[in-house]
């Protein structure tokens, strides 16, 4: 028996949105720790991590550990049908082939359920070390969005460089060059306005700006995102999830030829 | 254009 309650529903709802561009079909994990996501897009250029921690839940019951296929664009189909303030409960029974969403209107008004057929999937666990990275940085998630779509328009790469003087994002395209730097900024008035660079080795890396732009869907979820790079090791750019956990996203880096 | 490096070079399945 599984039933977990999550009342900020809209964060599930944030979350579908979040990846169902990037992969089609995935296993949820359930387990005392958490609901859980690792998977991979098609091309296994890119990986998707969630957490959603067990205490960020108003109810958390799971008796055993239960993996979930589902297809996530139908699962954010199910979800779109919840209203942003709506509290969002799920619930499969041992064995079961179907999960059921519950979403309850904050007065208790309009209780809706919605059953989603489970499918079995094939999935590929990848098992992700611990890495010390030459530099991470912290800025504003809506940053970070912009400037990926910014340089989405010039060119198809982006290579990310940090240094001492900030971090810089540069592409080449058919109609020329772009290069946006940004400054460690921490004196300002709200901390996630914050640009943090941690550097301990400066770091360039080239990666494929579609997938940056595919990330960029998870804004919504956090106010800032972290950029982890180490020279040769695929990037992590994640979202932390409020008092909940986390989504990352891993993305290979590109090799010269 | 750099060629695209595949995740599973950098982290082994489990």
């Amino acid at each position: 028996m599984l039933e977990l309650r999550l009342v900020q529903g809209s964060l599930l709802k944030k979350v579908l949105e979040a990846v169902k561009d990037l992969v089609n079909d995935a296993n949820f994990d359930c387990s005392a720790t958490g609901f859980s996501l690792q998977a991979m897009d098609s091309s296994h250029v890119a990986l998707v991590a969630l957490l959603l921690r067990s205490e960020g839940f108003e109810h958390y019951r799971c008796d055993r550990n239960i993996s979930m296929g589902m297809n996530l664009g139908n699962m954010a189909k199910m979800l779109k049908c919840a209203g942003n303030d709506d509290i969002i409960t799920l619930k499969a029974d041992d064995g079961s082939d179907v999960v059921t969403f519950m979403f309850e209107s904050p007065t208790q008004d309009k209780i809706a359920d919605f059953e989603m057929k489970l499918m079995d999937i094939d999935s590929e666990h990848l098992g992700i070390p611990e890495a010390e990275y030459h530099a991470i940085v912290r800025m504003p998630s809506s940053e970070f969005a912009r400037i990926c779509k910014d340089l989405s328009s010039i060119g198809d790469t982006v290579v990310i460089s940090v240094t001492k003087e900030g971090v810089k994002f540069s592409t080449r395209g058919d109609i020329g060059t772009a290069n946006i730097v940004c400054r460690q900024n921490t004196t300002v008035d709200k901390p996630e306005e914050a640009t943090v660079i941690e550097m301990n080795e400066p770091v360039s890396l080239t990666f494929a700006l579609r997938y940056f732009n595919s990330f960029t869907k998870a804004t919504p979820l956090s106010n800032t995102v972290t950029l982890s790079l180490s020279s040769e090791l695929p990037v992590v750019v994640e979202y932390k999830i409020a008092e909940m956990g986390y989504i990352r996203f891993y993305l290979a880096p590109k090799i010269e030829d | 254009t750099p060629m695209q490096n595949d995740l599973e070079e950098f982290y082994a399945m489990v």
